[in-house]
């Protein structure tokens, strides 16, 4: 047996000119979640509970996004969605669509744990979220004016982004920018036409 | 997209990926971070965590691809996922972390940058985010 091993993400993609604050304190994030996982995992807590209790922290943290600090929608509001999925008997949860339980891994496993299906989405998610007593808070809650503003020029850019890559604004005429086509990820989204 | 990926000291393995997805996205949309295979996947060999352009992340079942080249081609972690994001994401930018029953840890990306934190028993630990 090799012991114990932890990894932790906040996402890819970074913008290169991030402030060297900003930075620091994702670092400073991502070791407070190492530290706990690897607590726990001194604490013989199984692996399936670790991964849940690490991301719960980085979703209520608003620095990353996901939960708290979560992307927003063309209309301004917050849908997010998580997965969890346990090795040895590959059992698994996932929830979509989610607007107002404070930390949906926590909804995901119970998916896992407490439904008879995999996968739970939107209205159905939020029905079963309610029945089994999850923290639920406003979709308020997940906003932060950060966001807000990266809204406000994912819309200029008319883009759709996962990443800081928000296309800087043709130096052309209004008319030029605005009949730019649809952009994802500082892409035109024609290359995404498979999809 | 945040993620974790862990095996404990019984060479269980689990991972979770949690998401508010892209900005100015469409209502209603689904990235790969909920679809267990594509952003999220664990079995008896390894845990995976995946983020990036989701809509590559799918076509490319990315996190299963680890399990994958690991089960069949017989690769060891680093290599599996050194091989599934050089080999598997077209065009698209991703990264992704991932834990083997061995107690290994790895991580891989052919995005610009990565948040990442990864740590092992025998004492070893990296915060990072430029490659």
């Amino acid at each position: 047996m090799g012991g114990w091993a932890i990894a932790v993400h906040g996402g890819a993609g970074v913008d290169p000119n991030l402030p060297t604050q900003r930075q620091e304190e994702a670092k400073q994030l991502l070791t407070r979640c190492l530290n706990l996982g690897i607590s726990a995992l001194r604490s013989s807590l199984p692996a399936i509970d670790v991964v849940e209790l690490v991301v719960r922290e980085l979703e209520t943290d608003p620095l990353f996004n996901s939960g708290r600090g979560s992307a927003l929608t063309e209309n301004g509001t917050v849908e997010m969605e998580a997965s969890i999925m346990d090795g040895p008997k590959k059992r698994c949860g996932a929830v979509s669509g989610i607007t107002t339980v404070k930390n949906p891994i926590s909804l995901a496993r119970l998916v896992m744990d407490k439904s008879p299906h995999s996968y739970l989405a939107f209205s159905g998610a939020e029905a079963f979220a309610k029945k089994q007593g999850v923290e639920l808070v406003d979709n308020e809650y997940f906003v932060t004016e950060d966001n807000k503003g990266m809204l406000k020029l994912a819309k200029e850019a008319n883009s759709i982004v996962f990443d800081y890559r928000i296309p800087i604004l043709e130096t052309c005429s209004g008319a030029g920018a605005i009949d730019s086509p649809l952009q994802m990820n500082g892409l035109p989204i024609s290359v995404y036409a498979p999809e | 997209t945040v993620g974790c990926v862990v095996v404990d000291s019984e060479g269980r393995c689990a991972a979770a990926t949690s998401t508010g997805g892209l900005m100015n996205k469409m209502m209603g949309r689904i990235g790969d971070s909920p679809l267990i295979g594509a952003g999220t996947y664990a079995c008896d060999l390894c845990g995976v965590s995946c983020t990036g352009e989701g809509e590559a992340i799918i076509r490319a079942t990315l996190a299963r691809e680890v399990a994958a080249v690991m089960e069949y081609k017989g690769l060891n972690l680093q290599d599996a996922v050194d091989f599934v994001v050089k080999e598997k994401l077209d065009e698209g930018q991703a990264g992704l972390i991932a834990v083997s029953k061995n107690g290994e840890v790895a991580c891989g990306f052919n995005s610009n940058g990565m948040f990442r934190g990864m740590a092992t028993e025998d004492g070893y630990m990296e915060v990072g985010i430029w490659d």
